[in-house]
């Protein structure tokens, strides 16, 4: 089973459903689909990482504050990373 | 800043644009010269050059758009997509959609069109996003007032990368006035205009950047001052943190700002007259709020001032000398703060440490806190 990110006790559960989208449409994450393999890391915590790199925030793989708080931000619909 | 994978760009450097459509929050000819502008920005720097054509297709294709509007990309609503366009190429290739759930304007309230408009200009001629947040290419959207507007350095070497540079100037030699940069953590000359901590972290101000440095943690953010702060100006001069009050206080000229954590205190800006400080004193250079003695610091020109934040009033004995107090920092102080109980005096490259009894222990770089 993918382990999701660890939630923040204050993470709400829209925050995981904004993260998401976000990251599905701005860096590429897939659904994996079939069998799930067993990953090390989910790709959502990967891609929580590569946003934070992009955004050059504390990369810590977390939904914190200020990763939520980017995500909120208006900004242009092309995504950061190539598709 | 980054272009799209290939590097595609038009084979071509004359290109027309056509405006389908326009958005009922501006007037038409603002609409006209906010597109017109934005096109520009990008022909001042490269041979790109424009031309507006009224029917049939265009190289790039303006239309403003709400929800599902005719590609694959829905827009979203209010506020979160503002717009996107797409890479150089045949059909839909360099057209612009901006969102009309949107409020675009020429000003400063909802989002400036032409701000949008000349990123989104630059994805129709190759650009991808850029990580630099001082980048117009930068995906987040932060106000910059258009009539100051200067294409920043990064976008200016991301599009000379893809078409070279504008053959009208200086013979296309490489223009000697580079767009704005943004501060480098890692150049040794970087000075500072502010430095303060905020509740466990270090702000170090340059321009219109700050870098937030983490105590836990060598990484360092840099952002847009505005991106936290719309309502701070660029280019503070000094900031502390009361420790007195848990406020931090920010000064610009004679103006001063708080926060509350990082949330803006409302009823500011105030006159620096309301702290008590004499009529004298126009602008402070640095401030830091002393543990030791329970007071603030404020720097002006060669002099110190410490302030009783309880009474409101300047100390006995003050101004004096700054070099009487803080041997070894010189005539000015750039910044200051305090950490540890170690008072940090910043002064152009240097930055000085003192111990609590104020005894120089350590001169290092100014960029020290920047994780370099």
């Amino acid at each position: 089973a993918c382990s999701l990110p660890i939630a923040l006790p204050s993470t709400a559960k829209n925050d995981e459903e904004v993260a998401e989208a976000y990251l599905k449409r701005f860096f590429n994450l897939t659904t994996p689909e079939g069998p799930i393999q067993r990953r090390r890391i989910s790709p959502m915590t990967e891609k929580v990482r590569e946003m934070q790199r992009f955004f050059g925030l504390k990369v810590t793989g977390t939904l914190d504050s200020d990763t939520m708080q980017m995500m909120n931000k208006p900004r242009c619909g092309v995504p950061d990373v190539a598709q | 800043y980054s272009t799209f994978q290939g590097n595609i760009k038009w084979p071509k450097t004359s290109l027309t644009y056509r405006i389908e459509n326009y958005t009922p929050d501006m007037a038409v000819q603002d609409v006209d010269r906010a597109l017109e502008r934005a096109l520009q920005v990008w022909a001042k720097v490269t041979p790109l050059r424009f031309t507006r054509i009224y029917s049939g297709t265009a190289d790039i294709m303006i239309s403003f758009g709400a929800g599902v509007h005719g590609d694959y990309y829905p827009f979203d609503g209010p506020d979160g997509t503002l717009a996107h366009a797409f890479a150089p190429s045949e059909g839909i290739g360099g057209d612009a959609h901006f969102d009309e759930d949107e409020t675009f304007t020429s000003g400063s309230m909802g989002y400036n069109l032409f701000l949008v408009a000349a990123h989104e200009f630059g994805h129709s001629l190759g650009l991808s996003h850029s990580t630099d947040p001082g980048a117009l290419m930068f995906p987040v959207y932060s106000y910059v007032d258009p009539d100051t507007f200067s294409l920043p350095q990064d976008d200016i070497k991301g599009i000379q990368f893809l078409y070279g540079p504008n053959p009208d100037v200086d013979g296309g030699n490489p223009d000697p006035n580079p767009g704005p940069t943004t501060p480098n953590a890692c150049d040794p000359r970087l000075s500072l205009d502010a430095a303060t901590t905020l509740r466990g972290e270090k702000i170090l101000f340059k321009g219109s950047f700050f870098w937030r440095s983490f105590s836990q943690s060598s990484q360092v953010e840099q952002h847009r001052i505005k991106y936290f702060w719309p309502e701070l100006p660029d280019n503070i001069d000094a900031a502390y943190e009361s420790l007195e009050s848990d406020r931090v206080y920010l000064f610009k000229g004679n103006q001063v700002w708080a926060l509350f954590g990082y949330d803006i205190v409302q009823g500011y800006p105030k006159s620096i007259t309301t702290l008590g400080l004499p009529r004298s004193v126009t602008k402070i250079d640095a401030a830091v709020y002393d543990e030791q003695s329970r007071k603030a610091l404020f720097f002006t020109g060669n002099q110190i001032y410490s302030y009783d934040e309880a009474t409101r009033k300047v100390d006995q004995g003050f101004p004096k000398s700054i070099k009487d107090v803080f041997p070894g920092i010189g005539n000015k102080v750039d910044a200051a703060l305090q950490d540890r109980g170690f008072t940090y005096l910043f002064n152009g490259q240097y930055m000085m440490e003192y111990s609590y009894t104020r005894r120089a222990l350590r001169v290092l770089y100014t960029n020290y806190f920047l994780g370099c």
